[in-house]
This record gives structure tokens, sequence and C-alpha cells, in this order.
């Protein structure tokens, strides 16, 4: 996976991306 | 051995049954563990989404390539199915790590994650066939099934398959290069054009961030 640029931000997951933390 | 488009297909799909083969065409037990601790049992709703769009997807795949091809279409999305769960159960693994929490009845019971994260799973799977496809060539097509094909036929907005493909990347460890590289491919195609299509959720979110930015600027009042 290293050549794929991951953009996520610390703290960010699948739950806070779905309005569901 | 030199790599050939056939043998790069080939490398592909041994890989995928490969991560497929001890997977499940059914929730497992940390999946069935993850939904009883919800709220809301989600697993009923989810087994029933993923009948009803399997009749969608089998529908669908043998209009665009022929009716004589309805099993391949059914074999497609069983594997899609597969990854689906298998994906899922890595993603709440990681959640429960990261937040502490054990019960994600909210995720869960959100239908765009489901569809978003099946439809990126099929995509994989139809993308890794459909590269053999093309260099078989032994399928009549009338359809490009090729992406946007899957998001328009389980009617999902483009950047809501957006938000889920770096966290499948992240949780899916096994993908090839290929395969990622594809996805990233997607994530561009969303982000170039698809997410500027008209009704994109995209644009409620660049509201809703304006709104909080105007909030943050007006000065707070005085009984604050």
């Amino acid at each position: 996976t290293q050549d794929y640029h991951f953009g996520l931000e610390e703290g960010e997951g699948i739950s806070e991306l779905f309005d569901c933390d | 051995l030199p790599q050939t488009p056939v043998r790069a297909a080939m490398s592909t799909i041994q890989q995928l049954m490969i991560i497929l083969n001890s997977a499940n065409d059914t929730p497992s037990d940390n999946l069935l563990f993850y939904f009883n601790n919800c709220t809301v049992n989600p697993h009923e709703v989810i087994v029933k989404r993923i009948e009803n769009m399997g009749i969608t997807f089998k529908n669908k795949f043998a209009e665009a390539v022929g009716q004589g091809c309805a099993e391949i279409g059914s074999q497609r999305y069983k594997i899609g199915v597969r990854l689906y769960y298998r994906v899922m159960e890595s993603l709440l693994k990681s959640e429960e790590k990261r937040l502490s929490v054990h019960n994600f009845s909210k995720l869960l019971n959100n239908d765009i994650f489901h569809i978003s994260l099946l439809a990126c799973a099929l995509e994989l799977v139809m993308a890794t066939y459909g590269t053999s496809r093309n260099a078989s060539q032994s399928m009549k097509v009338e359809t490009d099934l090729s992406f946007p094909w899957i998001i328009n036929i389980l009617d999902l907005k483009a950047f809501e398959l957006y938000m889920i493909v770096e966290s499948f990347i992240k949780a899916e460890p096994s993908l090839t290069r290929e395969m990622i590289k594809h996805l990233e491919g997607c994530e561009h195609k969303i982000m170039e054009s698809l997410a500027w299509q008209q009704n994109s959720p995209l644009f409620e979110l660049i509201k809703q961030s304006k709104d909080r930015e105007g909030q943050a600027d007006e000065p707070e009042p005085a009984n604050y």
C-alpha cells in the first residue's frame, strides 16, 4: 500500500466519515 | 517469467481467490458478535439487503453481458459478498481498537455504509475479472462493466463510494498493487468529475463546512 496516498487525518475513521461516532 | 497483461490479471485473480478462499458467504461469528452488541441488531436487514442487491446485480450483469452469462454474474456477486463481509469485520476490529467502542449500532444500521462497502468489494471483483475478460474477450459485452457501472446499478452516489475507499484499502492488507491502483483510479475519477454531478452529497458537505466556518467567524454574543 506504500504507493497509495492515505489522506485521512489522525482520529478520522469510518465512524466519523459516516457520521456514526 | 515476463509479466504479460493476461499473466498479471491471472495473478490478481489468484490473489483474490487466496484472500477469499477462507472467507464466508454469511457473517462470521466475529461479525455476529458485533451485530449482537448493537442497540439495534442489524443482522436481518444486512442479510436481506445482500439478497435484494444480489438480484439487482445478477439481472443487470445478465442484461449487460448476455443471458447466457447469468451464472457468471452470480459467481462474481458471491465473491464480492465474501470480500464485503471480510472487510467489514476488519473495519470493525480496527474501529473497536481505535475508539474503544463495542456498540456500532449507528454505523451498522447505516444503509450508505453497507452499500458503499459492497459496491467497493464488487468493483474490485469486477475489475479483477474484467481485465481477464478483456484479455480473453470470451464474453459478449453489451455494456462496459468498468467503473462507474457498479455504482449506477446499485444506485449509489459516486462520493458515497469515495468515502469508503481509503478505509477499505487500510482494512484489507492483502490487496495487490493492481487492486489498490484500480481503487485509486476510481477515487480520481470520482473527484475529477463524478462527485461534482448534480445531487452529489459533496455539495451538502461543502455547504455544512462553510456554515461551520461562518459560525466560527461570527463574534460570540455577549452573554457567552
